[in-house]
């Protein structure tokens, strides 16, 4: 139902930080 | 950035990564640990190498969900990126921004925040305003304020991410249906019903255009069919759902998971409404998608 979209969003990690 | 990361940490962090997929994390802590101790004894505790080992024991620690012990070496690293390339540099908003993740994953969004909102200026200061990495930056300070129920600031930062998207990866790509979805489920949670009602259809009719042309009377996007259905029920005799709905085979076909939510989000607004016929069409169609 309505909760579907909440539930698939997610914090996103940045991969970049060991690129640096 | 002018730093670096070194082949031997390069070849290290494969190797971590190895175990760490294999779930030997009793082999890849204590590389990570040999590893910092070395780097420690040669560079001094406050140098970049020394950082980048910290973020790498990170990542170990966060895929076993220990994600205090995360945090800590993570908080070291932040210490030390600042005190050795600058308050502004990229390397300090990933840092930030991963921290911040860690802390959301522990429910503690009201600390995640700030660490979020200084990871956006630094991303804002050397990339501009407008750079698709300031709306991802974006996306994950609305997450966090949406965990807070602060609903306007969340549509508030969705509308700047989905500007963003918009001007600089164009309307077809897929940041943008996803963000358009998440700034829909920030109206639902105002009780905006018709803003998101019109989000919804703005995707599923962006999607379907893309895969088939042109709106035109042939030619309609899924929700119309919808809606038609609903306008006329009781009026129709029962048909095969091809002839029946013209093109409705073709609505049927786009396929994509932002749409599928997007199809059972504006499936349950119908519902809401009272719109029944309207909303079993989406969820025929929903359902043959996946």
């Amino acid at each position: 139902d309505q909760q579907g979209a909440s539930r698939q969003q997610q914090l996103e990690w940045d991969d970049s930080t060991l690129t640096y | 950035g002018g730093y670096e990361i070194p082949a031997r940490l390069r070849t290290l962090h494969n190797l971590v990564i190895q175990y760490a997929s294999q779930g030997r994390y009793e082999v890849a802590v204590p590389l990570c640990k040999q590893a910092l101790e070395d780097l420690e004894k040669t560079s001094g505790h406050d140098h970049p190498d020394v950082a980048t080992m910290l973020n790498i024991l990170a990542l170990v620690y966060r895929d076993q969900n220990k994600y205090k012990e995360a945090a800590h070496l993570l908080n070291d690293a932040l210490a030390i990126r600042e005190k050795t390339l600058g308050k502004d540099h990229p390397a300090v908003a990933a840092t930030l921004n991963n921290l911040a993740v860690l802390y959301g994953k522990r429910g503690k969004y009201k600390e995640a925040e700030p660490l979020c909102k200084r990871a956006l200026e630094i991303r804002e200061k050397v990339l501009g305003k407008y750079h698709p990495d300031v709306a991802k930056q974006l996306n994950n300070l609305a997450l966090l304020c949406q965990n807070q129920a602060k609903y306007a600031e969340v549509e508030y930062y969705y509308r700047r991410a989905l500007e963003i998207y918009q001007s600089k990866l164009g309307a077809d790509d897929p940041n943008v249906a996803k963000t358009k979805n998440n700034l829909a489920t920030c109206y639902l949670k105002q009780g905006k019903f018709k803003d998101a009602e019109t989000l919804y259809k703005d995707i599923l009719t962006r999607a379907h255009e893309r895969d088939f042309g042109s709106v035109n009377n042939d030619n309609k996007p899924i929700w119309m069919h919808a809606e038609e259905r609903e306008e006329s029920k009781g009026k129709q005799k029962e048909a095969g759902p091809y002839t029946e709905y013209g093109s409705w085979y073709k609505a049927c076909k786009v396929d994509s998971p932002t749409v599928n939510t997007t199809l059972k989000s504006l499936s349950a607004l119908y519902r809401r409404q009272g719109k029944l016929e309207a909303a079993e069409t989406l969820e025929e169609c929903a359902g043959k998608s996946r």
